[in-house]
């Protein structure tokens, strides 16, 4: 064996590129395996500084969606957004876009912008505007609008807790958005500044004012509270603890201000909301947006957004495939839930986040930051301070709009009205 | 990406009647924004 390691000539031969590839990823693979599997170990048995972290939600179903659940879908997202901010240089635009366009069916006739050589990369192209008058708005004042271009992939009646099985998708509500707690009234603050600009008060000698917020609310039939109300003697005050957190009036109608979400308050089913008389159900409906899609989102109706909950959740694909294949895929994703109530009582909008398609933008909400570090890290810190208080965790941060408007409680959505949309990564 | 509506709404008293909320679409319709989903 010595002579022949010694005699032999050592003669290097080139490996096909693709088997190193494909061994380095199957070292990588076993490394984070191992090193995943040793993290949860030690959180099982907790460090014995901080209280056991809770246990990371892992998914079950076929084999596709084990293999996803070990993948760091967030850090993907992220990485693919920086990708897709990357400038693409000035003459490959115009091809670039083409190409992207013919491969997932965008037509270039609806964009706003003729001249492509505009968007500086993918993520600007991605989050493009349409021309006006491209999406007519269907004339029936009762119709409820789909809120962007997508496909539809279920709709149906929620019976109970439980939204109806459809094709393997079986999810509750509550996971969906959360416990239902009982809305903001409307708070004894005084109307922000820039709301009082806005909507000066009533002249004396009897002349009566009417805001543009009770115009609203009039005219869809929408509850709200008279200005006068917040001074007089029957001002309704909510006593929820939470609620009194509130100390500032934030400055400007779109601003929020943070609410504990880790207090379970006077939690009651959703379908409590419903008249008890039975004239009234919960309805959902499901839009997927592809990826050629406009990814801007729009209001359906008109209402009021009273508060919204953001999950920092995963981001597994919500391809059409992944959602008949796991289960209560949306409970798990990353999400805003946008709660508030329109003519008929409750409505809500919960945009669902994905791999390739991370942020979700809502324009009157500039505090919301999704798919970020950030509010990871805020998501678990909230976690373990309530592991912490021995009390549960949500699952959310929740923010209240009630600030927007004194007369609403809320933020008045017109249909159609843009919202915001979905951002690449 | 994919936007869920949760909404409440008047049912529809019995089928057919035109009160009520009533679905405008197909499962797996394609549809663009402002399009009809349902109407009350």
């Amino acid at each position: 064996l010595r002579n022949a390691l010694k005699d032999t000539k050592v003669r290097w031969y080139p490996i096909p590129v693709g088997l190193g590839i494909g061994f380095l990823g199957l070292v990588q693979f076993y490394k984070t395996q191992a090193r995943e599997k040793e993290r949860l170990e030690r959180e099982a048995e907790g460090d014995g500084v901080r209280p056991k972290k809770r246990a990371r939600i892992r998914p079950d179903g076929p084999w596709q969606v084990q293999i996803m659940s070990t993948l760091p879908l967030k850090a993907m997202s992220r990485l693919w957004g920086k990708f897709n901010e990357l400038t693409i240089p000035y003459y490959l635009r115009v091809p670039g876009f083409k190409l992207y366009a013919f491969i997932f069916g965008v037509n270039l006739d609806e964009v706003s912008e003729p001249d492509l050589h505009v968007y500086p990369n993918l993520s600007a192209f991605f989050y493009r505007t349409l021309k006006p008058g491209v999406r007519p708005l269907d004339p029936n004042p009762n119709a409820l609008l789909s809120p962007a271009d997508g496909r539809v992939l279920q709709f149906g009646k929620i019976e109970g807790n439980d939204i109806e099985q459809v094709k393997g998708m079986t999810y509750t509500i509550d996971a969906l958005l959360g416990k239902h707690t009982p809305p903001p009234s409307l708070s004894d603050k005084q109307p922000s500044a820039a709301h009082q600009s806005a909507n000066p008060p009533p002249k004396q000698g009897g002349e009566e004012h009417i805001s543009k917020d009770e115009e609203f609310a009039r005219v869809n039939g929408i509850s709200y509270t008279l200005p006068n109300l917040l001074s007089g003697p029957d001002k309704k005050t909510h006593d929820t603890k939470t609620l009194e957190d509130q100390s500032a009036t934030p400055s400007s109608p779109g601003a929020v201000s943070e609410v504990r979400a880790d207090l379970a308050l006077g939690e009651k089913p959703w379908y409590a909301l419903l008249s008890p008389d039975n004239r009234t159900a919960l309805y959902y409906a499901v839009v997927y947006l592809a990826p050629g899609d406009y990814h801007r989102f729009h209001s359906p109706a008109n209402w009021v957004v009273e508060r919204r909950r953001h999950f920092a959740g995963e981001l597994y694909s919500v391809s059409p495939y992944l959602q008949r294949t796991l289960p209560g895929l949306f409970t798990l994703n990353e999400r805003v839930v946008l709660l508030g109530r329109w003519r008929w009582g409750f409505f809500s909008f919960v945009p669902v986040g994905a791999t390739n398609v991370g942020s979700i933008a809502v324009n009157f909400d500039k505090e919301l930051r999704t798919n970020s570090l950030l509010t990871d890290t805020a998501a678990d810190r909230a976690a373990e301070e309530a592991a912490a208080r021995g009390e549960p965790y949500a699952g959310f941060s929740e923010a209240s709009y009630a600030a927007a408007s004194a007369v609403l409680g809320g933020y008045a959505l017109r249909r159609g009205e843009e919202m915001g949309g979905f951002k690449l990564g | 990406s994919t936007i869920v509506l949760v909404f409440e709404a008047p049912v529809a008293e019995n089928p057919g009647s035109k009160r009520g909320f009533v679905w405008a679409v197909e499962k797996g319709q394609k549809v663009k924004m402002g399009q009809a989903l349902g109407y009350v």
